[in-house]
């Protein structure tokens, strides 16, 4: 059941969007956060051939089974999360760059990512006046077990407040900000470590940006569902 | 043929100031490519900044030692074109019949022109976004390609006043940019608000068809003994006929040892 062949005609010039079906394991290898379990990852591989052509495309992606879960804790009001429904006590670094000059290699992200896995943390908070993360980053976050919490480009010192206030409807362009912030989750969306995607740090991104954040980033209903006939 | 897939251009990558290259982007890319390393041209970090690049030829002092950013003028002093840079660099690919090409920017700051063998496209504004441009038509028939990049610093970034402070004055919060390069209480300002190519270029072959942004989602029940994974994808038929595809999907892991499961 690990290898799937669907078949599919594409018109000239068309883009389309295809849904393989479901792949089923049993008692699957699942990815563990640092301290908890195993960092398991599966290679995925999707190739593209074409009739009276041959292959055409391929892509690679190491890929963990895992569950993130997080929400509000009524009694101790902070964020609790879970991890393949196990609580987590989540021990967790700043993250701001590896350089100011974006010197950024996989070499410094392995050292950087390990360090932090050594100092017994869990996770990796990537603060908003930073940067979206590499893939490198999240791809050693997945093997040393970093659970990643990704800011948005918003600030509470820049954005919204000071005397006199500044930037009190964050970026100018609210549409380039919703296209890059798009672009960005379909660049990490497929890293087992990724755990939170956050609007901004200490401040709520503008109501339009927040309400299309919060609408973009919700589940697909299709995974909503706690029962399998749903899925079916 | 060339070969399915992906290549990194990080190599042999050089730059110089916008304002001390006379020729225009069309002309570097035919008639008048730089030869070499030789002023104004200097090596580049790319994937990088400018003011890597700046720091790796010496011609600024580097930053992360004692006072020396001091040293180094801020783009609020100098003006946006003095930190508007050309990147160029060479490389070879020779496609066969129905092969398609695209030339990959997974990240520039803040937006740039391309020219590509005397052809200009754009690059359009901000920081955390990829872009993915078909040059399959503009190709040399030799195989060898001219490829230069001007880019330019983001629109608003700002002046540090003379207290500092958290983001400056803020003005690079105006643009979808990383915001910390007016200084923070943790760093001093980033003259160059870190303008470049500063995530990995490539140019990548397919076929007639092309796999675009796979998401991959699983699903448990029985207390995580059975689980799915949901694979959509996205593809694109840049040929002019119909094409009848064969969709694989598969997935291997590691077992102890180097016996793989299929």
């Amino acid at each position: 059941e690990h290898l799937q062949t669907q078949h599919v005609s594409v018109p000239p010039g068309a883009r389309i969007q295809y849904t393989f079906p479901k792949l089923s394991f049993y008692k699957p290898n699942l990815w563990w956060p640092n301290g908890l379990g195993k960092q398991s990852l599966y290679n995925v591989s999707i190739t593209v051939d074409v009739k009276g052509y041959g292959e055409s495309d391929t892509w690679g992606h190491l890929f963990g089974f895992r569950k993130i879960e997080s929400h509000i804790d009524r009694a101790t009001g902070g964020r609790l999360f879970k991890v393949n429904g196990q609580p987590i006590f989540i021990r967790g670094g700043n993250w701001i760059l590896s350089d100011c000059l974006l010197r950024l290699s996989k070499e410094r992200y392995k050292t950087d990512i390990k360090f932090h896995a050594d100092m017994n943390l869990n996770m990796i908070r990537c603060w908003g006046g930073g940067l979206a993360e590499r893939p490198e980053f999240y791809h050693y976050c997945d093997v040393y077990g970093l659970l990643v919490w990704q800011e948005f480009w918003i600030t509470g010192d820049v954005d919204g407040r000071g005397i006199p206030i500044s930037n009190p409807d964050g970026p100018l362009d609210h549409d380039l900000f919703m296209l890059c912030a798009r672009d960005t989750v379909k660049l990490l969306r497929n890293y087992p470590s990724l755990a939170l995607w956050v609007g901004g740090n200490e401040q709520v991104p503008p109501d339009d940006i927040n309400t299309a954040l919060k609408n973009d980033l919700k589940l697909h209903p299709l995974f909503e569902s706690h029962s399998e006939n749903a899925l079916s | 043929m060339a070969e399915i897939g992906k290549t990194l251009l990080e190599s042999g990558w050089l730059a110089a100031r916008s304002t001390e290259v006379e020729l225009t982007g069309s002309q570097l890319t035919t008639t008048h490519p730089p030869t070499g390393p030789s002023s104004p041209w200097m090596e580049a970090v790319v994937p990088g900044t400018v003011l890597a690049t700046l720091v790796k030829n010496k011609v600024v002092a580097d930053p992360f030692y004692g006072l020396e950013n001091e040293m180094i003028i801020d783009i609020a002093d100098s003006g946006r074109e003095y930190y508007k840079f050309w990147f160029f660099t060479k490389f070879q690919c020779k496609l066969s019949g129905a092969q398609h090409l695209d030339l990959n920017f997974r990240a520039i700051n803040y937006s740039a022109e391309v020219y590509l063998n005397g052809h200009k496209m754009v690059l359009p504004k901000g920081m955390f976004r990829r872009h993915s441009l078909e040059v399959t038509d503009i190709l040399n028939p030799d195989g060898e390609n001219l490829l230069a990049v001007l880019v330019h610093p983001p629109d608003h970034p700002g002046r540090i006043p003379p207290e500092g402070g958290q983001g400056g004055d803020h003005e690079i919060g105006k643009d979808v940019a990383t915001q910390y390069v007016e200084g923070w209480d943790w760093i001093a300002p980033v003259r160059d608000r870190n303008t470049g190519i500063w995530d990995e270029v490539s140019i990548s072959v397919t076929g007639p068809v092309k796999i675009i942004d796979p998401h991959l989602v699983s699903s448990f029940f029985d207390q995580y003994t059975r689980a799915y994974l949901h694979a959509t994808t996205e593809l694109e038929n840049r040929s002019a006929w119909v094409a009848d595809c064969s969709l694989n999907i598969q997935v291997a892991t590691e077992l102890e040892g180097s016996v793989c499961l299929i």
